[in-house]
């Protein structure tokens, strides 16, 4: 662990003693080679110890705490107070369907978490969804969704043969005429250096104006989450960021990277294929993950 | 690339940066450390020397081709696997139209039978390939389809079989040992298949590249990475540390979601890209 490292390297500094200058730099070196393990990415790892150096030095240690206790706390708080945030997920519309947009890389969990979002609005805020298939690029991702939308008993919207933008729109005025609330809007992945998708992402958003929009993120992205989350939030002002695949075991560092230079926080995860794998985001949590 | 005329720290750090978003991890360090010697040696001492003196150390890290495993009479088999969205399903349809290409004749073998229209995104891919394609509806037992895809290939004298299996967490016990059973039904029918195991990566992945390729080698003797979504802007680096701690060689690289969107790997069109 952390602690453990941090332990080693400070040679049991305890209560009593003040962090040197030489002591703090080894410490911070072992924490960083920690944060890039992690996937945090570069220049937020650099900016993060930098910060953290100036709180550290000439610190006294705690009587009944390590030194590394010590240095793990204060980098803790640091990453919480990062990757907290006090607003709830989504803003729901008055008199109107809420409209929700999902977007990301090819392969993140859009299709997926779209489902399991429109699961969670019907079991936690008695909502009643109107999935929308606009991945109308890769194969079968309309017969994805309607599936998924069978096994939760949603309703998903698709008409052959109109681009998203349209059918967002078009989806729209089905669930106002059909009492639907909120509208969940699925899109193709894409990359953010790919001008004629972001540019169509773009129209989806001016067709529908989105009241929460996610940017879908698998939470094993290196050291990339920084270019493509920028890229995105240029085109889309993000609301929010859901990570995916964590009940794997990757330290999910791309979510600082993410947070930091996007400002969305995170709203939900995803930890699972199933309908019901998906949680509300705890930042202690995710911090002591990627502190490791 | 390199802003000042003198190979100071400054320029150091600005290739240690690089290097590191180009999620090299672990071989970042060991780089800087020949880097560094190299300069205090006197062997690298101006800007223009620091990418070609890196390139080639990450060339040699990248290590020799290896061959691929030959196949006496019979299918070649080729067994796909990965983790949830890497490209598995994509990449076999890639490579289904490169062996196409190459006069060979393909089967595949739609094994993902868990995730919503897997097999229908399978089929529309041997539709518009017109290559033949074992499947059976969601829920059927993939290695009992594993079975029959090896018989069948095997009786309709089949150039390659490539096996499409579900995504899985390499930390899901169930799953990995789901594929170990996949892959031992295949050597039943045919033996020595599969021939080839492909472990498809996302090419956005960081360090949790390692631990996959570590998981999967372990549990189904991959022999092979390809590398998917490099037409973006991740540089994939992960894979030096993939060839240098497990001797996984890259075979392909995916720069696209078209069929036509796969190469070759060659290291040193890689590297190069990676100081792009
Ligand atoms: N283990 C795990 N798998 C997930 C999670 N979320 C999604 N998946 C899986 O990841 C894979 C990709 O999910 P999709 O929903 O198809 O991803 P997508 O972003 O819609 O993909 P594109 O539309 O092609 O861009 C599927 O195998 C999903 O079952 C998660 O939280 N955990
Ligand atoms: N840009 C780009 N997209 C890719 C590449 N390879 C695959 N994709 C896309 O990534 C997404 C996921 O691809 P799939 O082939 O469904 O991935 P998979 O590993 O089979 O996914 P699961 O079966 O759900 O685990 C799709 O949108 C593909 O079009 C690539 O090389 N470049
Ligand atoms: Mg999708
Ligand atoms: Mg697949």
């Amino acid at each position: 662990s952390l602690t453990q490292r941090l332990s080693k390297v400070l040679g049991g500094l305890t209560g009593g003693g003040r962090l040197t200058e030489k002591a703090v730099d080894e410490a911070l070196e072992e924490v960083r080679a920690a944060l890039l393990e992690a996937d945090v990415h570069f220049r937020v790892v650099r900016d993060l110890i930098a910060r953290v150096r100036e709180q550290a030095v000439g610190q006294e240690i705690v009587k009944s705490v390590s030194a590394g206790q010590m240095l793990v706390k204060v980098f803790s708080d640091e990453l919480v107070g990062m990757m907290s945030s006090e607003g709830e997920p989504f803003t729901f519309a008055g008199g109107r369907p809420t409209v929700v947009l999902m977007a990301g890389l090819q392969g993140s969990g859009k299709t997926t978490t779209t489902a399991k979002l429109a699961h969670w609005l019907r079991t936690e805020h008695r909502r009643k969804p109107l999935l929308v298939a606009a991945d109308i690029q890769r194969p079968a991702a309309v017969d994805q969704l309607k599936i998924l939308g069978e096994q939760i008993d949603v309703p998903v919207f698709h008409v052959p043969g109109e681009p998203p933008e349209v059918l967002a729109e078009l989806a729209l005025a089905e669930a106002k005429r059909t009492g639907r609330d909120t509208v969940l809007v699925d899109t193709a992945g894409r990359l953010h250096i790919d001008a004629e998708l972001m540019a169509e992402l773009s129209r989806v958003r001016e067709r529908v104006t989105p009241d929460t929009t996610f940017l879908v993120c698998d939470a094993m992205t290196g050291q990339d989450a920084v270019r493509s989350a920028e890229a995105f939030q240029q085109t889309l002002p993000l609301d929010g960021v859901i990570l995916t695949k964590l009940d794997g075991d990757t330290r999910g560092g791309a979510a600082l990277s993410v947070r930091h230079v996007t400002g969305a926080p995170v709203a939900f995860v995803g930890v699972g294929e199933k309908i019901e794998d998906l949680q509300r985001f705890h930042a202690d949590r995710l911090v002591s993950r990627i502190l490791g | 690339l390199l802003g000042s005329d003198t190979l100071d720290d400054a320029t150091l750090d600005q290739m240690e940066e690089l290097l590191y978003t180009a999620d090299l991890g672990p071989a970042a360090a060991d780089l800087m450390d020949a880097l560094r010697k190299a300069r205090a040696a006197g062997e690298v001492t101006e800007p223009a020397q620091v990418e070609p003196f890196l390139r080639d150390q990450i060339v040699d890290m990248l290590g020799d081709d290896v061959a691929d495993t030959p196949v006496g009479s019979g299918p070649r088999v080729v067994l796909v696997v990965g983790v949830n969205g890497s490209g598995k399903t994509t990449t076999i349809a890639k490579l289904a139209q490169l062996l196409k290409r190459e006069g060979r004749s393909v089967m595949l073998a739609a094994c993902d039978t868990f995730r919503a229209a897997a097999v229908e995104q399978l089929g529309v891919w041997a539709d518009r390939l017109e290559v033949r394609i074992v499947k059976r509806e969601t829920g059927a037992d993939p290695s009992g389809l594993a079975f029959d895809a090896a018989d069948a290939a095997q009786r309709e004298d089949i150039d390659v079989l490539l096996v499409d299996t579900a995504g899985r967490l390499h930390t899901a016990t169930n799953l990995m040992a789901e594929l170990v059973k996949i892959g031992r039904v295949i050597s039943k029918r045919i033996p020595g298949a599969p021939h080839e195991v492909l472990l498809v990566l996302d090419g956005t992945t960081g360090q949790n590249a390692i631990a996959q390729a570590r998981e999967f080698k372990q549990a189904v003797a991959v022999t092979g990475l390809v590398v998917t979504k490099l037409d973006g802007t991740a540089k994939g680096g992960a894979v030096v540390s993939i060839r240098r701690q497990l001797d996984l060689p890259v075979r392909f690289i995916g720069l696209g979601e078209g069929a036509d969107d796969l190469e070759r790997f060659a290291p040193a069109a890689f590297v190069e890209a990676l100081f792009d």
